[in-house]
């Protein structure tokens, strides 16, 4: 605790140190320090609990800066991707329980055709759920599968179609044309619907995360990101760095491995988890 | 690169003639920010740079005519030795059969690398058997079962209802009546922070004391990677990590930050989603790597 502390070198240093060890990253974290001295000069600060408060702040502009808010409208495809075990899966069964909680008609769609019971997995949470699965066998087309899931879901009226792929790492340019691919078939066949790509981020990866969003962003064209896995240690604060160069608006935060495990994303909670 | 910004740093200070103590440290903050910047834990860094610093202030890099270059062969020396040695042999001890359990975080790997080191084995001549051990995943079993179908290895269940260290303790005894002589249990992911949870690893090891405890972690693990490390080893001791998804493009600091927390092994890195993709840990690979 600082409080009565004076406002010196020391306690910028250990701001740095809170800001890097929540994964923000080196060059995120210089500039929001170096913006945080320019102020604390300027406006005279002397307490170090005013530049701790103004730190908060500087962070929540960044994450609140022009983001829209969410709202669900009728018809709706989400696409769910990401990199391998982030939570995409998971966070599917998580979203189609809110949205059916919310009153709406909720489908899904299995297009992670390559791992291992991928399909069983996600078949599980549409029966905890109680909303339609449209499958295909084990090794087919993912495209396809989703093709047949939009065809059905026009047929049937439904109001949040939500489509789960295949992990896949970034650098991978066959498994980012495949996605690519799977994109322009929802863009082609449900040009009524409003599309949301959700990129999946787990809250403990460091640097590399930024990486992720910028291939994700150019391949599927990312509407959002969902950081998971906030029940643990980790922070997740490369959403920051995300914010900030790419301006991606964090929409959801996974908490946990059960359903309700879910929440909208509150930029003031997550920055004061950050300094905890 | 580092090695181009420490041209740089060295390249401004060539002017003013001998280097000094200062130049030095100044020297040793772009290394500092280039460990951070591959996911090196802060606190590692801050070791690390305190033992590289001295002995950059030794002859070699003050009397150097290419001091950029001494200093990368120091941190690179510095990051190898204590990334540890070339550790791929899994102690298999004398006992049959022989007992390795997986743990770690949600989503590392551990399913996949139960099925890679099952294929490696039976490779090595010895008859592997998978052990269905998270009872709470959806479709976990399954998972396992359909690995063990595709390199033809049994995979020991007896449902998501019973206890884990039962079916763990049933499946050593299936084993010595099967001609298993290596028996591989696949845990549910759990946070490190979850102590229901750790404790169950716990008696899972107390029920059929593993020769091999192996922490699966994913490369791409940020400033994370120190808590997750040393809560699984104090929970647990464990014999060994296996690094994942080294396939991707992550620098792979987190490799570091375990190695320093825990003073145990890396033994393999997984390369890819196939069942062969995983190789030997190469220290000298990993350093470079880090240092990008
Ligand atoms: N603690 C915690 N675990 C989570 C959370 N979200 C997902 N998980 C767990 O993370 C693991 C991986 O989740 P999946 O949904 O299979 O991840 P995925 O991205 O679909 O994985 P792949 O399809 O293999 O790429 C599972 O054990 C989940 O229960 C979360 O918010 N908190
Ligand atoms: N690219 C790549 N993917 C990997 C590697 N190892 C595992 N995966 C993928 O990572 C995802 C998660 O793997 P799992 O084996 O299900 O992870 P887990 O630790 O068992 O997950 P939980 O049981 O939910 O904790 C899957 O999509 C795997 O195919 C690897 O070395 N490289
Ligand atoms: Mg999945
Ligand atoms: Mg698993």
């Amino acid at each position: 605790l600082s409080f009565g502390k004076k406002v010196d070198e020391e306690l910028f240093e250990e701001l740095e140190e809170a800001l890097i060890l929540a994964d923000v990253g080196v060059d995120t974290t210089y500039k929001i320090i170096q913006s945080l001295k320019q102020k604390t000069k300027e406006e005279k600060i002397f307490e170090a609990s005013k530049v701790r408060k103004l730190l908060a702040q500087e962070i929540y502009e960044i994450l609140q800066k022009d983001v829209e808010p969410f709202v669900l409208t009728s018809p709706m495809v989400i696409l769910i991707v990401g990199v391998n075990g982030v939570g995409k899966t998971t966070t599917i069964g998580k979203l189609a329980h809110l949205y059916k909680k919310q009153g709406k008609s909720v489908m899904m769609v299995a297009a992670d055709t390559f791992r291992a019971a991928a399909i069983d997995q996600l078949e599980v949470w549409a029966k905890r759920v109680n909303c339609p699965i449209i499958k295909h066998q084990e090794g087919s087309d993912p495209a396809s599968v989703v093709f047949d899931g939009l065809q059905s879901a026009k047929a049937r009226g439904i109001d949040v179609v939500i489509c789960d792929t295949a992990g896949r790492l970034h650098n991978k340019k066959n498994l980012m044309e495949e996605l690519r691919k799977i994109r322009k078939v929802i863009d082609r066949e449900y040009s009524e619907a409003r599309v949301e790509t959700f990129l999946v981020l787990d809250a403990t990866t460091g640097q590399n995360a930024l990486q992720q969003a910028k291939i994700f962003k150019e391949v599927a064209d990312i509407t959002g990101i969902i950081l998971t896995k906030l029940d643990g240690t980790a922070k997740g604060g490369i959403v920051i760095a995300i914010k900030e160069e790419l301006n991606l608006p964090i929409r959801y935060i996974g908490i946990g491995e059960g359903m309700e495990d879910l929440q909208a994303f509150d930029a003031k909670s997550f920055v004061s988890a950050i300094f905890q | 690169s580092l090695s181009e910004r420490l041209q740089g740093v060295f390249k401004k200070l060539r002017g003013k003639g001998k280097l000094t103590e200062k130049d030095i440290k100044e020297a040793m903050r772009e290394v500092k920010v280039a460990l951070l910047e591959a996911d090196v834990n802060f606190k590692v860094v801050k070791d690390f740079i305190n033992s590289v610093t001295e002995k950059a202030l030794g002859q070699e890099v003050m009397e150097s005519l290419t001091p950029a270059q001494q200093v990368i062969k120091i941190v690179h020396e510095e990051l190898i030795k204590l990334m540890g040695s070339v550790e791929s042999r899994l102690n298999l001890g004398s006992k049959v059969p022989a007992v390795i359990m997986m743990v770690g975080l949600q989503g590392s790997g551990k399913t996949t690398a139960c099925g890679k080191l099952a294929n490696l084995l039976k490779k090595q001549g010895k008859n592997p058997l998978l052990v269905a051990c998270d009872t709470v995943r959806p479709a976990a079993i399954k998972q396992l079962q359909v690995l063990g179908a595709n390199i033809n290895v049994p995979v020991f269940t007896m449902g998501d209802k019973v206890d884990t260290a039962d079916i763990a303790k049933a499946s050593i005894d299936y084993a010595k009546s099967h001609n298993v002589d290596v028996v591989i249990i696949d845990t549910a992911g759990r946070l490190h922070i979850d102590d229901e949870l750790m404790e169950e690893l716990v008696r899972i090891k107390e029920a059929v004391h593993p020769d091999e405890i192996l922490l699966v972690a994913d490369a791409m693990t940020g400033q994370d990677a120190v808590n997750v490390a040393s809560s699984f080893n104090e929970r647990l001791d464990i014999t060994g990590v296996i690094l994942t998804k080294l396939d991707g493009d992550t620098r792979g600091g987190a490799a570091l930050s375990i190695k320093a927390v825990t003073q145990k092994p890396i033994k393999y890195v997984g390369i890819g989603e196939k069942l062969g993709d995983i190789e030997p840990f190469y220290p000298d690979r990993m350093a470079s790597r880090i240092l990008g």
